[in-house]
């Protein structure tokens, strides 16, 4: 990606790389592999090129497939495997029509998603990376020395959850330190035992394999956050500080800031502009949204169209305007799209404008006779404020299994990442083929965070997958670049179902002083606490479980956050910490910052460490001053020695 | 009857992989189970799609409702459910 890695404060203003950088100091993540879930690969890209990287260690028990489009000699010291799994897919969809799809019987990558996601998480520098020249700059994976293997689980149409097991039993065998899975359900599970995924993640966790889910596009609705499992890093998605701009300025002097990537350029005037459902055939749906073929050339020719967003496929819409031979688009969000702003390579001069916009703009259109615009020319502008800002699609807690653990867990960037791409798809649909791409979405948080855990396990290659998961969480932030609370997608202080912990702080995460760590036992109590048999949980882990008689509470699983979803008076839950620091002797005082109408002690207040590797216990008693009435509070609390802040969200709802 | 039900991909879970046995041999004991509820060795040939057996312990295959509820019985199976799609984010 460019510029993502500088906004995480990987590089200093200048571009340089510090001393004190994650990246310095992990070596870019060398000696680490990471497992890649997704479409496959691209694998000539620049950003998988192996130049002095050393052999490929005989511990590395992977393979590159041999196949008519990929072979062997696609694979290198840097992506050292590559498989593919369409058995499932097969048997829902029938034989992959490689004709039809254009896509590949191969790990190739056909679709893009998976170079992007690829590359994000481990690509090379790659100098003059841009799109259209756009987003220009050095493209950098999170973990450039980190090797990449990838396992192609997803065709047209999905990714079926009996290749996404095939491939994480095999990624875990081959011998991976860390899956990323950009992938997820529409809908959270009623049942870890009915979600691969989270099987498949568990017994990677058993072999110290951090996983990395994104926790899906479906906000800004309530509690549809998916890969909810506490072994699973869970990846909401937020802006970077930069943007791709083009506005529309309307004859009544009004200008709008949109965004694009369109490298089209209007002429130097006004032009006609109308409201894309009064150009149409008939009165519809389809000429609302802009289908391809409902608009009239007749009543389109040469004026920009303003169309709505809705769900329909973006780049689609402009095709629709440039078939009737209107002259631009305006893309106007509806109040579900809120006011994120998407940057697509539009096949005309093209913006995108936010719900508020939209609907000034159609007022205009409705209410003026002869109604004229312009859309300015699309340019890259860095240092945008405020930044991060959530995505309004990043999907949002509540966690609806097990509502005392808190999920998402952490956000990273996700809104108009570049990053490497298929050269076997155009991504504005006209043929213009490109070596990078810009795309949104959790599934591109989600490669951010795998980049930042392959630089932790190279730093830290005694961590646990909680360990890790704890240093990221609580080092987090909660404040953007104008020193204010990170806001969602609507402009308002987004909290812990937004954000989880908070938006990732990758130096810090190396040096967090504590951390809360959990053993596979933790898992599995976790789980008994759920009412599983000591019966199932050995089947689950191969070997004697005795889960505890009394029923375990949820919300003393040792987990960074705090959450209590059913706060009845007063109830006490514990947590443990172990000293990282590398001073050994550290004392860390504790500082409380309560949920409205909630009350909270900690003891002790005060944990004095002697030796690193020490574990202190602590409690938190929380009691309920009045009920807030079926809605969630929010607070936090911290650990400091004065060197390290170890911070935990709160999060209750008192009843 | 089990025949006319219609069948889809279902995943059948069982835990970690056990300690003894090869790969191979587990996954005939996957074809075993699955002949054992289709009451046919090529009917189970015909109907697994992966046998787990590396990581951890199942297999997936075509089933219908009969086969699911017989094979959720026996010992060592954790779960059987719906092959889900999933998708990109």
């Amino acid at each position: 990606t460019t510029h993502s890695w500088k906004f995480l404060g990987l590089e200093d203003a200048n571009g340089e790389i510090p001393e004190n950088s994650l990246w310095r100091k992990a070596n870019f993540g060398s000696g680490v592999t990471i497992g890649s879930l997704d479409t496959g690969v691209w694998p000539e890209s620049a950003s998988f090129d192996d130049s002095s990287f050393d052999p490929v260690p005989n511990t590395w028990k992977g393979t590159c497939v041999n196949t008519n489009s990929f072979n062997p000699s696609d694979c290198n010291k840097k992506l050292i495997g590559a498989r593919f799994y369409i058995k499932a897919y097969e048997l829902s969809k029938g034989p992959l029509n490689t004709t039809a799809t254009g896509d590949f019987r191969s790990p190739r990558d056909k679709d893009g998603h998976g170079t992007h996601t690829s590359s994000t998480a481990s690509g090379r520098f790659v100098e003059g990376a841009n799109i259209l020249g756009f987003a220009n700059g050095t493209a950098k994976g999170g973990a450039p020395k980190a090797r990449l293997a990838v396992y192609k689980v997803c065709w047209p149409g999905g990714c079926w959850e009996a290749d996404i097991l095939a491939a994480m039993d095999d990624a875990i065998a081959d011998g991976v330190d860390i899956l990323t899975l950009s992938i997820g359900g529409k809908v959270p599970l009623p049942d870890f035992f009915q979600d691969g995924i989270a099987l498949g993640a568990f017994h990677a966790i058993q072999k110290g394999i951090t996983v990395v889910c994104s926790a899906g596009n479906d906000g800004p609705k309530v509690g549809s956050v998916v890969n909810l499992p506490p072994w699973i890093l869970t990846v909401a998605a937020s802006s970077i500080d930069r943007s791709f701009s083009a506005s529309v300025i309307l004859g009544n002097n009004k200008t709008y800031l949109g965004s694009s990537l369109s490298e089209f350029k209007l002429e130097d005037r006004l032009y006609p502009i109308v409201a894309s459902s009064d150009v149409g055939y008939r009165s519809s749906i389809g000429s609302l949204l802009c289908t391809v073929g409902s608009l009239d050339p007749k009543k389109t020719e040469g004026k920009i169209v303003v169309c709505l967003r809705g769900v329909t496929t973006r780049l689609s819409k402009g095709t629709a305007v440039k078939q009737a031979g209107g002259a631009g688009l305006v893309l106007a969000n509806s109040d579900a799209d809120g006011g994120e702003l998407i940057a697509d390579p539009h096949v005309l001069p093209a913006t995108n404008v936010d719900a508020q916009s939209g609907k000034e703009i159609y007022a205009y259109l409705k209410n003026t006779k002869s109604s004229v615009g312009y859309i300015t020319p699309a340019k890259t502008l860095l240092g945008v404020e405020p930044s991060p800002k959530m995505a309004s699609f990043s999907s949002q807690g509540p966690n609806t299994l097990t509502p005392d653990i808190l999920k998402p867990d952490i956000t990273g960037p996700g809104m108009n990442i570049l990053a490497a791409f298929t050269r076997a798809t155009a991504p504005a649909g006209d043929g213009r083929l490109v070596e990078f791409n810009v795309e949104s979405g959790t599934s591109m948080s989600c490669p951010h965070l795998a980049g930042i855990v392959a630089l932790l396990k190279a730093l830290h290659p005694d961590w646990s997958p909680a360990a890790i998961k704890s240093a990221i969480m609580t080092t987090a932030i909660t404040y953007d670049n104008t020193g204010n609370k990170i806001l969602d997608g609507s402009n308002k202080v987004a909290g812990p179902f937004n954000y989880g912990a908070g938006h990732v702080n990758v130096n810090a995460a190396a040096d967090p002083g504590l951390v809360y760590d959990a053993a596979i036992e933790d898992y599995i109590f976790f789980l008994c606490g759920l009412g599983y048999s000591s019966v199932a949980m050995e089947t689950l882990t191969g070997y004697e479980v005795h889960c505890p008689d009394a029923k375990l509470s949820l919300s003393d699983f040792n987990y960074p956050s705090v959450t209590l979803s059913n706060l009845k008076g007063s109830t006490t839950v514990t947590r443990t910490v172990t000293n990282v620091g590398g001073d050994g002797q550290a004392e860390y005082k504790v500082a409380i910052n309560p949920p409205p109408g909630v009350s909270v002690s900690i003891t002790p207040s005060i944990l004095k460490f002697s030796s690193t590797g020490e574990k202190k216990s602590f409690t938190l008693t929380f009691t309920a001053e009045r009920s807030s009435k079926g809605a969630y509070v929010f607070g936090d609390f911290s650990w400091s020695d004065g060197k390290h802040q170890v911070r935990s969200p709160i999060v209750v709802k008192a009843t | 009857s089990s025949n006319d039900q219609a069948s889809s991909g279902y995943i059948v879970y069982m835990g970690s992989k056990p300690e003894s046995p090869r790969r191979h041999k587990l996954a005939h004991s996957h074809h075993r189970m699955l002949a054992s509820v289709l009451h046919s060795e090529e009917a189970a040939r015909e109907s697994i799609l992966y046998s787990y057996t590396r990581s951890f312990n199942g297999f997936s295959a075509r089933l219908n409702a009969t086969h699911v509820a017989a094979l959720k019985k026996m010992p060592g199976v954790l779960s059987v459910f719906p092959d889900k799609r999933n998708q990109l984010h």
